[in-house]
């Protein structure tokens, strides 16, 4: 009955693997090592937020791997948000150039 | 108002869409709302030219993001759509090469109309009239595999949109989709959940996406600003529209 004489089961993939197995899924190769390389500290990255969302997720939603985890937020923003579109709320601009002007 | 509504159960929703990487969420979300409009109104099947509203919208290049009223606007000035099969979406604009008056209109619209911004309202009118054109903040989807989204404005400010979906319904929760047990309830401090309301959205990255294809918002909290701009046509000139019944 020793927690010792357990077998520990399965060993959790390594983060390496995990990035193996989402370039198969998503069909993601990378032209150089230094891409490669960039790619994997972003999906590291991203994991890591996945599950922080996860974990103050009010609602039922699963967060996790993605066709975008190996993109920056940036680059994610980049490519799939409406960049015309996107903005702060118009009041919040204006005041922000109300209150430059009042300091000029 | 009934307490669940899925256009998609009336078969009256296109197939997923996939933009790749033309920003062209805009166009998508407007064809859609189209399509479903169509279709409810006329019992006519109809998949539309994203391809022709990229091409021939008032904004240069399609593809790098765009208004939904221009897409309308697109329409309103074309007198119609030509089909998606007529006019295929190649991922790119053609920019100065809107070929509109080569195809056949397979379908129009009157005018469009902005919604009241409250939530009980935008469900009115989609269990009444039918799916709606909606812009949110995209920043969770990166991220998004399934259920239904409850972020607070920190993780998903209401007040930067940047993506148009199609609103196709809403429902609440059922039991079983909880995560919390009786048992988790008994240990912990959080307050006993009932079912959530949420919202049911199509998006345009594919159907391998998400719920294939869809997502699910919060629906009662303005999750990720989905009452900033509820837009959509309106196929039918009458002016009192006849309600038609959503499936629950």
């Amino acid at each position: 009955d020793s927690l010792e004489a357990q077998d520990p089961g399965p060993r959790p993939l390594e983060l390496k693997e995990v990035f193996k197995l989402f370039q198969i899924q998503f069909n993601r190769s990378y032209s150089n090592q230094a891409e490669y390389a960039r790619r994997l500290d972003i999906f590291v990255h991203n994991l890591a937020t996945a599950q922080r969302l996860q974990e103050e997720e009010l609602g039922t939603a699963e967060f996790g791997v993605t066709p975008f985890s190996d993109l920056t937020e940036e680059e994610f923003g980049q490519l799939y948000g409406n960049r015309r579109v996107a903005r702060k709320d118009l009041r919040v601009a204006r005041k922000v150039s109300f209150d430059k002007q009042e300091e000029l | 108002m009934s307490q669940s509504c899925d256009w998609r159960k009336a078969h009256i929703i296109s197939p997923v869409k996939n933009q790749g990487n033309c920003r062209c969420c805009w166009a998508i979300a407007a064809a859609g709302n189209i399509e479903a409009m169509w279709n409810i109104r006329y019992k006519v099947s109809v998949t539309l030219s994203v391809q022709e509203l990229l091409d021939c919208a008032r904004c240069e290049d399609g593809c790098a993001g765009g208004y939904i009223w221009d897409a309308f606007i697109t329409v309103l000035n074309y007198s119609g759509l030509a089909s998606e099969k007529d006019y295929p979406f190649r991922g790119h604009a053609n920019i100065h090469k809107c070929l509109a008056s080569n195809y056949r209109k397979v379908a129009w619209i009157y005018d469009y109309i902005m919604l009241p911004r409250d939530e009980q309202g935008i469900a009115r009118y989609v269990a009444t009239q039918g799916p709606i054109t909606v812009i949110i903040n995209s920043k969770i989807l990166q991220h998004y595999k399934k259920g239904i989204i409850k972020g607070t404005s920190s993780k998903c400010d209401p007040w930067f949109v940047d993506h148009y979906v199609l609103l196709v319904g809403y429902g609440r929760s059922k039991a079983e989709e909880e995560k919390w047990t009786e048992t988790d309830l008994s240990h912990s401090n959080r307050p006993p959940r009932h079912s959530i309301p949420y919202w049911i959205l199509k998006n345009s990255w594919g159907a391998n996406w998400g719920e294939e294809g869809y997502f699910r918002l919060h629906r009662g909290s303005n999750t990720c600003g989905i009452t900033k701009y509820p837009i959509t046509a309106r196929v039918d000139n009458s002016a009192k529209q006849q309600p038609v019944s959503c499936p629950p």
